[in-house]
């Protein structure tokens, strides 16, 4: 049967937060063409033993979050991510050269804890 | 607070943020290949960054570098029946990516149509030259013919493969890429008369727009090609 989980208790583990970034915010819409802007994401959320015996985490996590129970010193694993995608950027330099060109790792896909 | 680019910037191979006072005009190809990207990634579908299929060639950075030449002699009508001569100049060192060079398109846009009465034939010939001569002062060194064609309907972009001119003969990239562009009226095959070569001419000195696409692969970013092991 499954364990009951108290309200509120999943919204703080770690999981997928919904981030865009617009260019126009960080006053790079006067030399970006496209995109305007991005939906990046990010990662936030606890990491309790518990999830990383399910949620998509690495081994390493598991003996950590173990030790953090056994010593709290030890800090507990932490939510990062764990697919990514690239995104295309169209943009003008300083030498009026136009220049499409992809950057890996710049959209978070999916979160673990690590 | 300021916020500190700095890092993104290098990141994006910047040394300041750009602060362009106006775009350049950005060609359809681009924009078809960054709308098309986007979609992707919105749909989650899986991407191979490490080819162009708008262009058919492998890379993973495209630019785009303006034409910085002048034309020449536009006081007076050329004794040759020139309509138009042009020294294009592309500043190669402005690439800074490291990695195979792919692809390098010029492209000629000749306006709109801008012969839509006229509708004369034009002789297009392009050279590489050695040295382009001081605007206003000195004419180029005449250098190797790359190309010559008629354009029977002169409008929209002429594209010319100079994948072979932009290396020297150790196939090291060039500086600087000099050529020499020559437009000539040709007979107006339907009245068979030469028409004045100076009223398409003037529309075509307006409206004549150059630019070179250039393609590099970052062996860091991209694995060579995979092809099958025979």
């Amino acid at each position: 049967a499954a364990i009951p989980v108290p309200k509120g208790f999943c919204r703080n583990l770690c999981h997928r937060h919904q981030l865009f970034i617009n260019f126009q915010d960080l006053g790079w819409h006067k030399w970006v063409i496209a995109p305007k802007g991005f939906m990046a994401n990010y990662c936030h959320g606890d990491c309790p033993f518990s999830m990383t015996t399910y949620l998509n985490s690495s081994n390493y996590a598991f003996m950590q979050a173990m030790m953090h129970m056994v010593d709290p010193k030890v800090p507990k694993a932490v939510c990062i991510p764990t697919k990514l995608s690239p995104i295309s950027m169209l943009y003008q330099d300083n030498e009026k050269n136009v220049i499409l060109r992809h950057y890996e790792d710049m959209v978070v896909d999916e979160c673990g804890c690590g | 607070s300021e916020f500190q680019d700095y890092d993104f910037l290098q990141f994006l191979g910047l040394e300041k943020a750009p602060s362009p006072h106006r775009f350049q005009p950005v060609p359809r190809i681009l924009r078809k290949i960054i709308r098309a990207r986007e979609a992707a990634a919105a749909s989650g579908a899986s991407q191979d960054l490490c080819y162009v299929k708008e262009l058919g060639v492998r890379g993973n950075q495209l630019r785009l570098l303006p034409d910085q030449g002048f034309f020449l002699n536009t006081q007076k009508p050329f004794q040759d029946g020139s309509c138009l001569q042009k020294v294009l100049h592309f500043n190669l060192s402005a690439i800074k990516e490291k990695g195979k060079l792919t692809m390098a398109q010029l492209t000629l846009d000749l306006g709109p149509r801008s012969y839509y009465h006229l509708r004369p034939e034009l002789a297009v010939a392009l050279s590489v030259v050695p040295d382009r001569g001081v605007r206003g002062r000195s004419q180029p060194l005449p250098g190797a013919l790359l190309t010559q064609l008629s354009v029977p309907a002169p409008q929209g972009p002429l594209q010319f493969n100079l994948q072979g001119v932009v290396k020297d003969r150790n196939s090291k990239r060039l500086k600087n890429l000099d050529l020499h562009l020559q437009i000539l009226v040709k007979e107006d095959r339907y009245s068979g008369v030469t028409v004045q070569p100076w009223n398409p001419c003037d529309r075509l000195i307006r409206s004549l727009h150059a630019s070179l696409l250039v393609v590099t692969l970052n062996p860091k970013y991209c694995r060579p090609s995979s092809r099958k092991r025979r």
